[in-house]
């Protein structure tokens, strides 16, 4: 995705011509025809307004089309710039993506989506949308603050590296193993809330001082594929390795494991959002357009966002 | 009769028409931000 212009807002659309035209050029018509002519003039004239209503409603209705294929792309743009951030913010910091967790759901609502304030179409009262705004501005400070404390700690940040590998798995198998080369010894196995496959623990036995801890536990959304996360670095050479620094084969070793299988599940992930998109497109638009306050819910939620904009600069 | 419904469907779709610009404009301008934020 090109990344390096932004996107144009004016779209030259003429969102409400009939205004403009319509009710000028029918009453013309009309006192043109009693004044100077018989019936059967009158009906031509009549079916003459019918054609152009009927030519202006397509105009107006292929308008309308194009309106909402740009708004699928856009909102496809929106969401591919998303992930994007959101993939760079967890490479600095695996602390972001607890922060991150609840800033993607509330993309997945297309009212949240659109900047709207929590409840704006449903009709809570404006105390609450702005609450909700105060909150996500709390939710982005803190994030920030995150991000610029952990620029500058790069040491403390490698000692406590994280990353996980995704490894498809026999469901019949329970003794969650990842082979990865090392060796590693089993030192505990407990049982999580959010997942009714156990974790177990693992720590790397390949050097007595080896600080490197995994652990290992099904995924609770796919079981066919075990979820490994590495804590730690090597501070040895690599099981294959004859020689060389024993940071950077350890670091390799994760990176290769992470892109070959988080790559696949990422790709998964993003057809299926693709699938997703038009749908709520199309609810989301259908649900607008239904909605009669939605004008007034519009300009509050764009005077919230300016009020935003305004108090981060 | 058939006049009026084409001008009622007009208004329909004109007033439709103008909220779907309206929230098109709104997610470029979220996109933008996102963009500038990115970078």
């Amino acid at each position: 995705m090109d990344c390096s212009s932004p996107l144009d807002i004016s779209l030259n659309l003429n969102t409400n011509p009939f205004d403009r035209s319509f009710p000028a050029k029918l009453p013309k018509e009309e006192i043109k025809v009693s004044t100077s002519a018989g019936v059967e003039r009158k009906w031509l004239v009549k079916d003459k307004s019918a054609s152009e209503l009927r030519e202006e409603l397509n105009r107006v209705n292929s308008e309308n089309k194009k309106i909402k294929e740009m708004l699928a792309t856009v909102y496809e743009n929106y969401y591919a710039l998303h992930h994007h951030l959101e993939k760079l913010q967890s490479r600095k910091s695996p602390e972001i993506d607890h922060i991150e967790q609840p800033m993607k759901k509330t993309k997945q609502d297309p009212e949240e989506f659109l900047g709207f304030p929590n409840g704006l179409s449903s009709g809570k009262t404006e105390n609450s949308s702005s609450n909700q705004s105060h909150h996500y501005q709390q939710q982005h400070e803190q994030k920030n603050q995150l991000l610029s404390c952990k620029r500058p700690v790069t040491d403390s940040f490698n000692k406590a590296r994280v990353s996980t590998v995704y490894v498809p798995a026999d469901s019949s198998d329970t003794s969650l193993t990842v082979k990865d080369g090392y060796q590693w010894r089993k030192y505990g196995q407990k049982v999580t809330r959010d997942n009714p496959s156990p974790r177990a623990y693992f720590r790397c036995s390949f050097a007595p001082s080896c600080p490197v801890k995994k652990k290992v536990q099904r995924s609770a959304e796919d079981p066919s594929i075990l979820v490994a996360t590495y804590e730690g670095t090597h501070n040895h050479l690599g099981p294959n390795a004859s020689a060389g620094d024993a940071t950077s084969q350890a670091g390799s070793s994760t990176v290769t494991l992470d892109m070959v299988h988080g790559g696949q599940k990422l790709g998964l992930e993003t057809n299926e959002r693709r699938t997703m998109q038009e749908v709520l497109v199309q609810q989301m638009a259908s649900s607008l357009t239904n909605d009669s306050n939605f004008t007034a819910a519009l300009a509050t939620a764009i005077t919230g966002r300016l009020l935003m904009e305004q108090s981060r600069t | 009769s058939t006049t009026s419904a084409l001008v009622e469907e007009l208004k329909r779709v004109n007033a439709e028409n103008k909220k779907l610009s309206e929230m098109l404009t709104l997610m470029c301008e979220n996109y933008n931000v996102l963009r500038k934020q990115l970078m």
